[in-house]
């Protein structure tokens, strides 16, 4: 933050804070829940979000006597502006990967849902953060609610798919509930009778603490 | 074979087999992962079914038979490289190899020299030797700059004294260090003509080829036992002391600094930086990591509660039988579990951009381009902060997604999650990582 008033360009996943000047002051131009379906709406709200934490840790940085002091009284700021800028990135590349060609019948279109859903649930978890650097309004909050619980029915009858696209054998999984047939409870029923406690029908240790009990 | 899940099959409007490749990375990804996946399911002697009822004793030894297993099978079937790591990566069970293979051997190749590489890396790749990553101590964990043990150059007898001058600098949590390991890369501070250098990595034999045994000056165990039934309970994380232990000075990893015959500091031309290209490097794999870690719990709760019936206003299955609501249609069920579906994959595109934005660091850097290197530190710490920590609280939820019986052992979750949750504090604290994220972001 200090630097970008030398003129010097942030470079790589930091790019974004050349733009310091326009993303403290715009304002989200989402109107009906469709708009945060556009991936350069959400984009410019995480990015908004980011660099409004980072400038207030900076600017309140300045008010202690020295910058030491100012990142101990401060530390638990600078991770939720830290936390901002990581989830930015992350949602920057899953938006990328959008951008390359994807091939598969209705492949992308699946991404697509799951990156909506990606960022419009950190929206959501995180709307103390958006709402409080104004980089959306309350209205535009409730929006991004609606849209996402619209993904969520269109995700839902994909779902086992898109699970299974993950290729793991029964093997690695290592779980009688993800079992990839389904067959759940005659499986969980077949692994508790082989538990060692169950090699015998009367336990040890019924003789010496069970019985003498059961007998006074 | 009835599948059960058949019906929920039968809704996908999307091609599955394509979605597999994406996920994988590339075809040829998916083919050689899959084949080596079926491979491992396929062999009883991978079997790992019964890891939650062993002792800490049989466990460790399944650990080592399996190990032992893995090294016969990639021999007999002269499998590449590529096969033999997917190989160890589908047996899934924590043992020596795993830091051998994933830290010990990459050391060698970040920090020997060529002439060091062709006397280590021989015995290293055939197991004739079996490492581990020195690093951690018991008063500072990840803190390098405070590790305490000495290594003091001796010019009488060109040799360096490895020695653990408190019990606080006792080397504390390197995987197989405990039990199994022979050699270490050892960090410690070089001292030579009564200067201190600070940490520098140094190769160290901890056990006898011949017997096993401890050499003269080192103490060597296990640390105890770990959180889970299972998971790291089948490693030997270890304790290691040294009391003036002597080893030639050509053992120190001299890649980018060295003290010559005469006791003398010197750096070479090969940039200092090139070494966080190997923090660079791991941290691309926790990420991924991280989304494999997620996957495999969303994966398990996604099927569970589509099988999983409550409640709900009754209506008939196909068959016309009455039944309940599947628990997936619950909107709250969705509200939890979706979101974790997108993170696995919005975590496994950004880990598949770690691994270029390594490529491109490692490219840079031999250019003697240091640029991007403070952002691309900054990067992939927080990103391993990130990930590590939304996967970890994941699976937590995927096990109370599954209702009670996702606390069982069998479900797979407890185990998962006993296994993963300590990436959150390995390679650097999360917090600490997020600090040093904002630090550079304020500099910015």
């Amino acid at each position: 933050i200090s630097q970008l008033q030398t003129g010097k360009k942030p470079i790589g996943t930091t790019a974004y804070m050349a733009h310091v000047e326009h993303l403290i002051q715009c304002r989200c131009t989402v109107q009906k829940a469709e708009d945060w379906l556009n991936p350069s709406v959400i984009l410019e709200a995480f990015e908004a979000r980011a660099i409004r934490l980072s400038v207030a840790c900076a600017e309140n940085l300045t008010k202690f006597a020295t910058p030491l002091q100012g990142f101990s009284e401060l530390s638990p700021d600078l991770v939720e502006a830290a936390v901002a800028h990581c989830q930015l990135i992350v949602v920057s590349k899953f938006i990328e990967k959008l951008q390359q060609n994807i091939e598969g019948n209705g492949v992308k279109q699946q991404l697509e849902t799951l990156c909506n859903i990606y960022c419009l649930n950190l929206i959501h978890k995180h709307l103390g953060d958006f709402l409080s650097t104004g980089s959306i309004s309350p209205k535009q909050a409730s929006l991004a609610s609606d849209q996402l619980r619209s993904r969520y029915s269109k995700l839902r009858s994909n779902v086992i798919a898109l699970v299974d696209a993950f290729n793991y054998t029964d093997h690695f999984l290592g779980s009688v509930l993800g079992r990839y047939d389904g067959n759940v409870y005659p499986k969980l029923y077949e692994e508790a009778w082989k538990d060692p406690l169950n090699d015998s029908i009367v336990p040890d240790g019924y003789h010496e603490y069970i019985q003498p009990l059961l007998k006074q | 074979i009835m599948d059960h899940l058949a019906h929920e099959r039968s809704k996908a409007q999307f091609s599955v087999e394509e979605m597999k490749i994406i996920w994988a990375g590339s075809l040829h990804a998916f083919q050689v992962s899959d084949r080596i996946a079926r491979l491992v399911a396929s062999d009883p002697g991978f079997r790992k079914d019964n890891r939650a009822v062993l002792s800490r004793k049989e466990l460790f030894k399944s650990a080592l038979r399996k190990a032992a297993y893995v090294w016969k099978r990639i021999n007999e079937l002269a499998l590449s490289e590529e096969e033999a790591s997917w190989l160890r990566f589908y047996v899934d069970e924590l043992a020596y190899a795993y830091i051998h293979w994933g830290m010990f051997v990459p050391a060698i190749k970040g920090s020997a020299t060529e002439e060091q590489q062709q006397k280590w890396l021989p015995l290293a790749n055939n197991m004739q030797i079996i490492g581990t990553y020195a690093q951690t101590e018991l008063g500072h964990g990840s803190n390098v700059r405070g590790l305490e043990t000495t290594a003091t150059f001796d010019q009488e007898t060109d040799e360096f004294i490895i020695h653990s001058p408190t019990l606080t600098s006792s080397k504390w949590w390197p995987g197989g260090l405990g039990k199994v390991a022979t050699h270490a890369v050892v960090y410690a501070r070089l001292i030579t003509d009564g200067q201190d250098y600070g940490v520098h990595g140094f190769l160290v034999q901890i056990r006898s080829l011949d017997d096993h045994f401890p050499l003269p000056g080192v103490t060597v165990g296990d640390i105890g036992m770990k959180f889970g039934s299972g998971a790291f309970n089948s490693i030997d994380n270890g304790f290691l002391r040294f009391n003036h232990v002597r080893i030639p000075r050509n053992q120190m990893l001299m890649k980018v600094s060295r003290v010559t015959r005469q006791g003398k500091y010197v750096e070479s031309n090969v940039p200092k930086q090139l070494l966080y290209g190997a923090m660079v490097y791991v941290r691309q794999i926790i990420v991924a990591d991280a989304s494999i870690a997620l996957s495999r719990a969303v994966c398990i709760a996604t099927r569970y509660s589509a099988v999983r019936r409550q409640f709900g206003p009754p209506h008939e299955d196909e068959n016309g039988k009455g039944v309940e609501t599947q628990v997936i249609d619950y909107k709250t069920q969705q509200s939890r579990l979706f979101p974790l579906l997108a993170s696995a994959y919005a975590f496994r595109f950004v880990g598949e951009w770690l691994k270029w934005l390594y490529t491109d660091l490692i490219q840079k850097l031999e250019a003697n381009d240091f640029s991007t290197l403070p952002e691309a530190h900054a990067c992939t710490a927080g990103l391993k902060s990130l990930t590590t920590s939304a996967a970890a609280d994941g699976i937590k939820e995927c096990w109370k997604l599954c209702g009670g019986h996702g606390y069982l052992s069998s479900s797979g979750l407890p185990e998962l999650y006993a296994a993963f949750v300590p990436a959150c504090t390995y390679e650097g604290d999360n917090i600490v990582l997020l600090l040093q994220v904002s630090r550079f972001l304020m500099k910015t």
